[in-house]
């Protein structure tokens, strides 16, 4: 799921 | 990452540097609401929480390890150093920003992705930082004479959020499951509050006069 979450964004 | 989110991120960057350094060469707050410098250091409190738990590369943690202490050091120059701290207008930044804390929090207890306690908390920072920048607008119409850093920072604050946009546009289109709606709302709203002062900036950078924001 971290591919396609936001949570890779500051 | 794609181009549209390290542009952000660095005019991000460069918002908080350009504030640090008025801050700390002209030892002068003035012109600068703490009350949303206060709300920032929130905002990147309740976002951050993560990184002790999860890593996903060098530049992000590095960039949270910069804006966390950026926003706190800001706050904690405007409060408690010597000679910051008399600079610093109280009188007219009044903004009650705690009233903007609370509907945040209940938002985010409404509206979420997951309940969990970093997922509250994170949907939270997203829609704390949407109406962050409320005080410091109030601030400037009051003071209207907007020295010419002060009106930077709000500037390339508010074109972070605005490369964002792009950003989330650009994964829409090129990663399948890439859906945020709770992200992508309270980044427009957030950008949308700068729309005024971006017309207003643009006006007096054409008519290559003093920035007066209409009273």
């Amino acid at each position: 799921k971290l591919v396609g979450d936001t949570k890779d964004e500051l | 990452m794609n181009i549209f989110r390290l542009a952000g991120d660095m005019t991000h960057l460069a918002s908080v540097l350009v504030l640090l350094l008025k801050i700390h060469t002209i030892k002068s707050c003035a012109g600068v609401s703490l009350k949303t410098q206060e709300l920032y250091a929130i905002v990147f409190a309740t976002r951050y929480l993560d990184i002790f738990t999860s890593f996903y590369s060098i530049y992000n943690t590095l960039m949270k390890l910069i804006f966390l202490g950026s926003s706190f050091s800001i706050v904690w120059y405007m409060r408690y150093h010597k000679t910051v701290r008399r600079t610093y207008d109280r009188e007219q930044d009044t903004f009650r920003h705690w009233f903007l804390v609370l509907p945040c929090l209940l938002l985010a207890l409404l509206i979420h992705e997951k309940f969990t306690f970093l997922e509250v908390l994170w949907t939270f920072s997203l829609y704390l930082e949407a109406v962050a920048i409320l005080p410091q607008l109030v601030l400037l119409q009051r003071t209207r004479n907007i020295d010419n850093l002060t009106g930077q920072y709000v500037f390339l604050l508010g074109g972070y959020r605005g490369f964002y946009i792009l950003n989330w546009i650009y994964r829409y289109l090129t990663e399948p499951h890439f859906v945020h709606w709770i992200t992508w709302i309270a980044g427009l709203v957030q950008t949308l509050l700068y729309a005024d002062f971006f017309y207003y900036y643009f006006q007096s950078w054409k008519n290559n006069k003093k920035l007066q924001l209409p009273a």
